[in-house]
């Protein structure tokens, strides 16, 4: 049984073994802004550089700012671009999985009921 | 959830508007289930939850066309609106849960909706932990087709508000969702307002009144001030109002003059009198006599049953409509005019030509609002020409009728629910 003490189990505690792990440095940041819409993926171990004949892509550096700048606006936080406390204090909080700059896609395919 | 290949069986029966709009359900009653065993949840009993999802999908059901049933026989791919709670990997889901704190629920569109167990979900009446009235809300939303907004007070937006001081959906959600689904539209029974005496700080007697419209066996306080229904409406009208009808009321008339002031409804061949004061339909008059009473016993001369009626203080008058005619009652002399009855179309002449109710009209109601008289058939109204109109444009008709406007744009979200929700 989970701990808890009162009747309407409010002071129940999650299992520490089950909490997100902190948006603190920026890869989880990158990879927070990718997965809500606000940048692309960050490259993945082992993807190859851009052939030469692709467009030149903006530095990463430059995209990520941009991207923290659009993040931080809409959370009224101020544009600077940079990955500061605030912005990543507003990048943990509690939130809801459907990406923020696209509008909720089809559903994958439903699992079998189990027998 | 970009990266999803798009579902190999098409969109599913119901699944998208066949009118081309793709961002919405086709069909206007939508089934939903709770998944049981392994998407229950650990924090709240299964009922609980029930409870709360079903008060979620009404909120959205009272401000759109749509209705939503929960459906716990039907085969699993049968049922529009999948719900389960789950921790990390869960329920076939291929996006994963990441405990608690950060994402605390996803859903898919025209999909289902998944709640991370992990977090601490907790009922409406907690100020502790995660609503699951308000994520449901709001994932719901999502399955309806809205997208996330940053606009403050909507109930879209993606990050969780705690102790906000209500969770409603604002006028902006309601477009939104409206522009995908329509708005709500219907006819009435009757609608009338109810007048309130009371008394201000100052002991002195205000007037307040409140908008009522009547369908079926419901019934909502439409707030004026606020353009909407009251929160939490439609209700029963048994709920409501005591002693009179339950259902199908015909018409109601508020009779006030200086030395009189009754409030009667009315169906079928008889009419009840209202006591504002006890809330309820008197049994008797101060004579004995009892209550409900023929039509034609207190208003002599007015045939039954009625479509609907409505009282004109100024002139003293009840106007009784049936089919194509009207008759005007004097209430000082307890009869019909000479004059009367008369066709609709004469004492009520069209401004436009061809642009009339003409007969059957569902409800005659005088607005204190709007200081006019509206006369309402299926979706759409014809407001009565006021002495403010003709003083303003003095070739209009006596009573004349402007051209019919629909009834959803000028009193809104007037929604039906589902009604096995009806009591919530």
């Amino acid at each position: 049984e989970p701990l808890f003490h009162s009747r309407d189990r409010s002071d129940l505690e999650p299992s520490p073994l089950r909490r997100a792990q902190p948006i603190a440095d920026l890869l989880a940041a990158q990879r927070f802004l990718s997965k809500y819409g606000w940048a692309d993926a960050p490259p993945g171990p082992g993807s190859r550089p851009p052939g030469p004949a692709a467009p030149r892509a903006r530095p990463p550096a430059a995209a990520l700012a941009e991207a923290v700048r659009r993040f931080q606006k809409v959370n009224a936080l101020p544009a600077s671009g940079r990955l500061d406390a605030a912005t990543l204090a507003a990048m943990n909080r509690p939130r809801c999985g459907v990406p923020d700059t696209r509008p909720p896609v089809s559903p994958p395919p439903r699992a079998r009921p189990k027998r | 959830f970009a990266r999803w290949p798009p579902p190999p069986w098409g969109p599913r029966p119901g699944d998208a508007a066949p009118r081309g709009d793709a961002r919405a359900f086709a069909k206007r009653t939508l089934t939903w289930r709770l998944l049981g065993d392994e998407g229950a949840s650990s924090q709240l009993s299964a009922d609980e939850q029930r409870h709360i999802l079903r008060l979620a999908f009404r909120m959205w059901s009272e401000v759109t066309p749509l209705n939503f049933r929960e459906d716990v026989a039907a085969p699993g791919a049968a049922v529009d609106i999948q719900l389960g709670l789950g921790r990390g990997r869960h329920l076939g889901c291929p996006r994963v849960f990441d405990g608690s704190g950060q994402e605390f629920a996803h859903a898919w569109h025209l999909g289902d909706i998944h709640f991370d167990d992990d977090e601490h979900f907790t009922p409406p009446t907690s100020d502790a932990g995660i609503s699951l009235l308000k994520v449901a809300v709001h994932e719901i939303g999502h399955v309806l087709g809205l997208p996330h907004t940053y606009r403050p007070g909507s109930v879209m937006q993606p990050n969780y508000i705690p102790r906000e001081p209500v969770l409603e959906l604002d006028w902006a959600d309601r477009k939104a969702i409206q522009k995908l689904y329509g708005s709500c539209k219907g006819s009435f029974d009757t609608v009338f307002d109810w007048i309130r005496k009371e008394r201000n700080q100052y002991g002195a007697v205000t007037m307040r009144f409140s908008t009522y419209f009547f369908r079926n066996g419901w019934y909502w306080l439409y707030e004026n001030r606020n353009n909407r229904t009251r929160y939490g409406d439609p209700l029963q009208i048994a709920r409501g109002w005591h002693g009179i009808p339950a259902q199908n009321v015909d018409a109601f008339v508020h009779l006030w003059t200086w030395r009189r002031e009754e409030r009667y409804f009315f169906k079928g061949n008889q009419y009840w009198r209202y006591d504002s004061e006890k809330d309820q339909a008197y049994t008797e008059d101060e004579h004995g006599r009892s209550y409900p009473r023929r039509i034609s016993e207190g208003f002599p001369g007015i045939p039954s049953p009625l479509d609907t009626a409505f009282y004109d203080r100024r002139k003293q008058l009840i106007y009784f409509f049936k089919e194509s005619l009207v008759f005007a009652f004097d209430v000082n002399r307890n009869q019909v005019l000479d004059s009367y009855p008369m066709k609709i179309t004469d004492a009520f002449p069209a401004i436009e030509p061809q642009n009339h109710p003409l007969r059957n009209i569902d409800s005659a109601y005088y607005s204190y609002a709007h200081n006019s008289v509206f006369l309402l058939k299926g979706s759409a109204y014809w407001k009565v020409a006021s002495d403010k109109d003709r003083q303003q444009h003095s070739w209009l008709p006596s009573s004349g009728l402007f051209p019919k406007q629909s009834i959803s744009e000028k009193w809104f979200d007037i929604c039906d629910v589902h009604t096995s929700t009806l009591n919530m």
